[in-house]
């Protein structure tokens, strides 16, 4: 699972860099990636694994120089005209929720409730973004495809787990916004699947 | 379930 989202990640920058254009990328969904992260590894420096520290602190750089290249370094290429779904939603829906079932009432939980969430309708605005352009470049669709992967894989990992080590081991949270997720994705799988998997260009029917 | 700190999911 780290793989696919370290393989989303090198893939858009990959594409920014090498294309030295972020077009197409919705820079509101990087955002709220970045927003994601930061509410989700408030624990950082009292990680207690070497390999989450490593990998929380790699998400969060990456992510930062993302938007870096966005708003500065290829900050013509960006069209704000494309990106305009309205992420107060998105946020509204996820602080909702994460004050209403958080696991405790603590500040540290509901920030972490909130950012998952968050990540499970962070995509909404770059998939409004493809809508309404009708097509995307194959590197856009292989870079989506690898964050949605990322957190569709967790399902069965999931289900593994629960049978490995007993459902005390299970999140509600993050299986329900997983699960979300995927769905949300699934249109979007459906067309990379049918399309690009077999060569074609990525175009909405 | 697992508080935050102790969360192996990433």
């Amino acid at each position: 699972n780290i793989f696919r989202v370290l393989a989303s990640i090198f893939i858009l920058l990959h594409k920014i860099v090498q294309l030295k254009s972020c077009s197409g990328i919705s820079f509101k969904s990087q955002m709220l990636y970045l927003l994601v992260y930061i509410t989700r590894y408030l624990d950082l420096p009292w990680t207690r694994s070497s390999y989450n520290f490593i990998f929380k602190v790699l998400f969060i750089s990456s992510q930062c120089y993302i938007i870096y290249l966005m708003a500065r370094a290829y900050k013509p290429t960006n069209d704000p005209n494309l990106d305009t779904f309205r992420v107060e939603f998105l946020l509204g829906f996820a602080f909702i929720l994460a004050i209403l079932f958080p696991v405790q009432y603590t500040f540290l939980e509901i920030a972490w409730a909130f950012s998952i969430w968050l990540e499970s309708v962070a995509i909404l605005p770059q998939l409004f973004m493809l809508q309404r352009t009708g097509e995307a470049e194959a590197i856009t669709a292989h870079y989506l495809f690898a964050l949605g992967t990322y957190r569709a894989l967790y399902i069965p990992n999931w289900i593994y787990r629960y049978y490995t080590e007993g459902p005390r081991k299970v999140d509600t949270i993050a299986v329900v916004a997983g699960v979300l997720q995927t769905l949300l994705y699934s249109d979007f799988f459906w067309i990379y699947y049918t399309k690009v998997v077999r060569g074609e260009k990525f175009k909405l029917p | 379930e697992a508080k935050v700190d102790e969360k192996d999911e990433l």
